[in-house]
């Protein structure tokens, strides 16, 4: 069996932590 | 690799006190690295994972937008006390990639890459049709604007010699019609009363920076000029703090057409060159 080495994330669909807060205003 | 270790990032909130102690830390390795140009400061921070390194500490890769301020980085003001550029004045924002170590609580930048730029012209002319918008700082009137305001701010000094450092921003004001311009000069070691060759005079080594704001005013038969300069305490020269990482990049002031590249007889190496460039 070949396992595929890497990265192993698995993110909370739920959770939408970003783009943060904008502290001034967009350009 | 040893099997079952596999890397994995830690998710962290984007507006958690950590994340934005790391911001914090790219922010000030930005002003602390540009010798050119503004301060900026942190507007929004758009990404973040937490790498697990090796043998110790945490890399927090960041993905963060900045807002380029109204204080010169030559200014000694702390940046918490600089306003930001704002929309009508022609704002420019930054966009960087950093990788930020965390280690016994400490905060190092890895890695740095930002480029900068200004609003677009329909931004400004939708919040203020009349605003004028940024100048190229080669612009003829630009040029002319700075010369005759520096040659007026020197007639008027009792101490040194200032000499250009860079054109910071300018801007062509339609009515009346005006040149407004922003620059960075230097002391030398020449008495500005004395001066009949420039060019003779050089930069004292222990380096005193000033920075200018100018309005050229057009009249018939003529033309004013109005100049303020502040000139800031001595600052020696310090070596700068260069990346820790093989791969670190310098934070390119050449990025933001509001910031020249300046006249490479009147800068110190030092703040040509800022650390090493892949």
């Amino acid at each position: 069996t070949v396992v595929q080495p890497g990265i192993a994330v698995v993110p909370d669909p739920a959770l939408r932590p970003c783009p943060g807060r904008i502290r001034y205003f967009k350009v | 690799i040893p099997l079952g270790t596999a890397l994995t990032y830690r998710q962290l909130n984007c507006d958690d006190p950590e994340t934005e102690q790391a911001a914090l830390a790219a922010v000030d390795y930005i002003n602390s690295h540009m010798l050119q140009g503004y301060k900026h400061t942190l507007n929004q921070i758009d990404k973040v994972k937490v790498w697990p390194r090796r043998p110790m500490g945490e890399v927090f890769e960041l993905e963060i937008d900045t807002l380029e301020t109204t204080c010169h980085v030559l200014d000694p003001t702390p940046l918490a006390n600089c306003s930001v550029r704002q929309l009508v004045e022609h704002a420019v924002e930054g966009d960087c990639d950093f990788q930020v170590l965390k280690q016994d609580g400490q905060f190092s930048v890895l890695f740095a890459k930002c480029d900068s730029s200004p609003d677009s012209a329909e931004d400004v002319r939708r919040l203020c049709p009349g605003c004028p918008l940024l100048a190229p700082l080669n612009d003829t009137k630009v040029v002319h604007a700075v010369d005759v305001a520096l040659t007026a701010f020197n007639a008027q000094s009792n101490g040194s010699y200032f000499r250009l450092l860079e054109v910071s921003r300018a801007q062509l004001v339609p009515l009346p019609p005006s040149t407004y311009v922003e620059f960075a000069v230097a002391a030398t070691d020449c008495a500005a009363k004395d001066v009949t060759d420039p060019a003779k005079c050089n930069l004292l080594a222990e380096k005193q920076y000033g920075f200018c704001k100018a309005t050229l005013t057009e009249k018939v038969g003529g033309e004013d000029v109005a100049v303020t300069c502040t000139v800031f305490q001595t600052q020696p020269l310090l070596p700068q703090p260069q990346p820790e990482g093989p791969d670190a990049v310098a934070v390119d002031p050449r990025a933001d057409p509001a910031v020249p590249v300046p006249s490479q007889a009147d800068v110190p190496v030092a703040s040509l060159v800022v650390g090493p460039v892949v």
